[in-house]
């Protein structure tokens, strides 16, 4: 089980569709200062169902879709889809992949699909139950937040263990 | 329930004291966990005592050790409860050489349990593993290169 | 009053804008200042546009970019009222290899106008400077060593 | 003028006596994670009279006092002494070098002390009004403190401003 493909298209600086492809093991992203790197986290963290947008740095939801650049106008919606493996069942569903996409339009409008089949936020909560990834605050640190994590009160800290267990 | 939470604290801190071991060398960390009934009343407390030192509360740590505190928690529930994939967003800015030896050493060892993603301007990290992805922006869009590396 | 603080920022914003323009190429950054009788209510934005890009919020920026932000408005201060001396603690940990250059470079140039005191795990920092100083800690105590270097 | 000399007595992790010669130029200090070199920081905001001890990455004033260690029992005081050179006069006062100093006891009563004799926090900053050390929020860039610097509100950033005019 994991993740095998991410597709981005004008989320944040992913102004042309873009297509990343994933293995087992380790996958390093290098690249200058305000490329893009940390954009692709928060499209993975969106895309399962995040509903803070400060913790994907906006002030609203809208600061998520491309507000174009040199070369583009600002795009009228933002959308990401994971593909992942799933020969190991990890999802309870009866396919070799699974796919989760969410898209927004600039009207505020948001809808998520699983496999293809519009769905809502409950039911992608649901499929991610025993993953690992129903609560992203163990399975993802983000870029200069280890101090912010660790100062966290001792009855805060209690969530990791009980998600765990 | 109490029963389920006590028994996965404790495999969590046996991990948790076996990785802080490493990360510390002559140091050690344990968990320590205060149940009640009242879930908001639960407290779980981190202890770690690197070689020679007497400080005690977690703030008086510099950037670095919270770095490898928060490594050691973070791969301690992994070992207990592998997530589909973990990411990490340039987790090693503050490690000093010998720290980001023992972070790419860390990662070797989970890479197994399950996929690992991760960001770092640091070459000594990301030539340590064998799927590098270069992202540029050019006129303001981001693109991704993919740049498979032999093993 | 009104008049020190309008001259005093239109001169900081003219630095800012030619430090900008060192530290993003071909981009520009300007500082707007909003007056009130009411102190409270007086207000100073920031405002940075990278070669390309459209993006308006600060926080929408990166951590390198809003590293090199930082530095840009510090120095502008500094250039109008330097202070005894300034220290910059591992600012440089968020920074490519491209910007760590830009950085070393923006302190030799001040290093005329204030003594600078600044903390780095990158040999590419501290090699550029002259007076080095080694810290270790042995048995829990911390020692500190000059390493002076010669020009 | 420039800070010539720092005097550290058993404040945070500096259980021996140290004193460190500075120069005019850069300075740079190296060596491995968790040596001391952030608290020779907060040696110097202390010093100069911070009186938040979060600052200073301490719940309590005791905090900041040697704790002990394999080596050493906890000590019972601290004591920071800045030397500045004054050739330029920067400070208002007749000497060729001027020296703040700060001492805390566990009990904590705290004591200030300028070219050696006792005075208040309110004549260290007096002494230090126009060197640009009164405010050090525009001064020292602390670790992993860029982001927060850069997230204040617009209408508290404008206290640089009005501290440089
Ligand atoms: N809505 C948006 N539309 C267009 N571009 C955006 C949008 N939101 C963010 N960006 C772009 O994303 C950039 C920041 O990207 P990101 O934070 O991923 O950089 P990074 O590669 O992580 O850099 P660093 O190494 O400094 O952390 C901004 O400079 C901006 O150009
Ligand atoms: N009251 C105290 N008594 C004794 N030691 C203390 C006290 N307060 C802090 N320390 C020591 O200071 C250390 C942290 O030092 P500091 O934050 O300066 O490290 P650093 O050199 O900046 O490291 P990094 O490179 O990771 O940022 C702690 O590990 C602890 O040993
Ligand atoms: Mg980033
Ligand atoms: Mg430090």
């Amino acid at each position: 089980m994991y993740l095998k493909k991410l597709h981005i298209k004008s989320f944040k600086g992913f102004g042309d569709k873009t297509e990343i492809q994933f293995y087992e093991g380790v996958g390093a992203f290098v690249g200058p200062n305000g490329c893009g790197k940390s954009n692709i986290i928060d499209a993975i963290k969106w895309c399962l169902g995040e509903q803070k947008v400060s913790e994907l740095r906006g002030e609203r939801m809208e600061d998520l879709i491309f507000t174009g650049s040199s070369l583009s106008q600002p795009h009228g919606f933002a959308e990401v889809e994971m593909i992942f493996d799933n020969s190991t069942k990890i999802f309870e569903l009866p396919y070799q992949e699974v796919s989760i996409k969410r898209r927004l339009y600039r009207s505020g409008e948001m809808s998520y699909f699983m496999n293809g089949l519009a769905s809502r936020l409950k039911d992608i909560h649901g499929l991610l139950e025993n993953t690992g990834l129903a609560d992203l605050s163990y399975s993802i640190i983000a870029q200069g937040k280890i101090d912010k994590m660790l100062s966290a009160d001792d009855s805060e800290r209690i969530i990791l263990f009980e998600e765990a267990a | 329930s109490k029963k389920l939470l006590t028994k996965t604290f404790k495999v969590i801190n046996k991990n948790f004291a076996q990785i802080t071991a490493t990360l510390f060398p002559q140091g050690r960390g344990h968990l320590e966990l205060e149940y009640s009934r009242n879930p908001a009343e639960r407290k779980a407390k981190i202890f770690v005592q690197p070689q020679g030192k007497q400080v005690k509360k977690l703030n008086l740590f510099s950037g670095g050790e919270k770095t490898l505190i928060m490594l050691a928690l973070m791969f301690a529930i992994f070992m207990t409860r592998p997530s589909i994939f973990c990411i990490l967003d340039e987790a090693d800015a503050a490690l000093d050489d010998e720290n980001l030896s023992q972070f790419v050493k860390l990662i070797e060892k989970f890479k197994g349990k399950s996929q690992v993603l991760l960001i770092s301007h640091n070459r000594k990290t990301f030539q340590s593993f064998e799927y590098i992805y270069g992202v540029t922006m050019r006129g303001g869009i981001s693109k991704v290169f993919s740049l498979k590396v032999d093993e």
